[in-house]
């Protein structure tokens, strides 16, 4: 069972899977995975979906590890799903939201980044395709994404860790993702989780005018950074991409949002001012428990306010 | 597996759009291999930047000649990773 699973420590791609499995089993009518697609390398891009029935439902995307090297992100991720496997039918807010809607969570984003991550360099960021014509490997995706795509927070040198990619979506880790949110065409809230800088962000990064529901946006991180901080006083900053710390251009959130996703939003974890990404392992539980509060909010707000 | 002993992490403070624009200069010297972390983007919040044991003379006197304040947030990459692993090791004999 999922019981003997260290969830403060870090783990492997094979070892994150075999969990998903795990959870899976101990929870056969509230988990299943899916499959939206494979990596570059051909590794499967694996999603739990949360349903407590009913077809096509209004939907939340979750997603870590799109940055491979942020390893505090994926860990977090897993604490996170066996949280809402945990509270459903205990937590009155989180079965009120899997009663009407489901969740789906992409727990490792990048996995060729991530495997790459282990066993040959911790510090890579981006995916892993080749570039033609460059020795440089690999496009940060959460630049590839066709929103404001080959503007000027993005780079077009496929060497530079915030290279765009040749064209919008070319990485099938973003693909997949655009694939997955068209094709089931009701998801309501998109959470992509990243480290770091104790930011919470939304909508936009490619211009630096207010999205169309700023206000409402605003507020609500507003509300999420303040439920974060009285876990363990990490102090957040929160407010459009653009505005909170340079225009990025091609990222995941303006996408979604641009495509009809309203509650679209990024973390950037908790930066204790000593490691930067490079968490130690003993802050995955609290790092995890500080952000929980924080994600039920947006949850709860996207339940209640529906559109 | 790439190492990376002595590398450093500089946790930088640009005092003006000038410095900014000089952290961003430095950034783009290829030969240099620095990796923002945390990317220059307004005076006064903190940039994060790897430094490869190699370069960080060359960083550290470019930075302390255009007087941009920095600190040492990592002393040295490698030593953070070896506890990582070690930890990691140990978690999964603990697990089995």
């Amino acid at each position: 069972s999922t019981s003997t699973f260290d969830f403060a420590s870090y783990h492997t791609i094979e070892e994150i899977y075999d969990w998903m499995d795990v959870l899976v089993d101990d929870h056969p009518n509230l988990i299943s995975k899916i499959q939206i697609g494979q990596s570059y390398e051909n590794r499967p891009l694996y999603v739990l979906k949360f349903s407590t029935g009913g077809s096509n439902r209004p939907a939340i995307w979750l997603d870590t590890g799109i940055h491979s090297r942020e390893w505090i992100t994926q860990a977090t991720g897993v604490w996170t799903a066996n949280k809402i496997a945990e509270e459903y039918g205990q937590d009155p807010s989180v079965t009120a939201i899997l009663d009407s809607m489901d969740i789906f969570f992409e727990i490792v984003t990048n996995p060729d980044g991530f495997a790459f991550t282990h066993s040959s360099n911790r510090l890579w960021r981006k995916t892993r395709s080749i570039n033609a014509g460059s020795d440089c490997i690999g496009v940060d995706p959460n630049r590839n994404w066709d929103a404001g795509f080959g503007g000027s927070g993005s780079s077009s040198d496929p060497c530079s860790e915030t290279y765009r990619g040749p064209y919008a979506h070319s990485e099938s880790e973003v693909k997949a993702i655009v694939d997955f949110i068209r094709g089931h065409g009701n998801v309501k809230s998109v959470i992509s989780i990243h480290s770091y800088s104790q930011m919470l962000l939304f909508p936009y990064g490619y211009k630096r005018g207010p999205a169309a529901h700023h206000q409402e946006l605003n507020e609500l991180a507003k509300k999420a950074v303040s439920d974060l901080a009285a876990m363990y006083g990490t102090k957040y900053t929160y407010g459009s991409i653009a505005d909170t710390i340079y225009l990025a251009d091609g990222t995941t959130i303006d996408w979604t949002y641009d495509n009809g996703v309203k509650y679209s939003f990024t973390f950037e974890l908790r930066d204790t001012g000593r490691y930067g990404f490079l968490l130690p392992s003993t802050q995955i539980i609290p790092t995890a428990t500080e952000t929980w509060p924080a994600l039920l909010d947006i949850m709860v707000h996207v339940l209640e306010n529906p559109y | 597996q790439q190492l990376f002993v002595g590398d450093q992490v500089l946790r930088i403070t640009a005092r003006d759009e000038e410095q900014i624009a000089l952290l961003r200069v430095l950034g783009q010297q290829a030969e240099l291999q620095v990796d923002f972390w945390c990317d220059p983007t307004s005076p006064g919040h903190p940039s994060d930047l790897r430094v490869p044991f190699p370069s960080l003379p060359a960083v550290k006197i470019f930075l302390e000649s255009h007087s941009i304040s920095y600190s040492v947030m990592i002393e040295d990459v490698q030593e953070l990773l070896d506890e990582e692993k070690k930890n990691m090791t140990k978690s999964r004999r603990t697990e089995r």
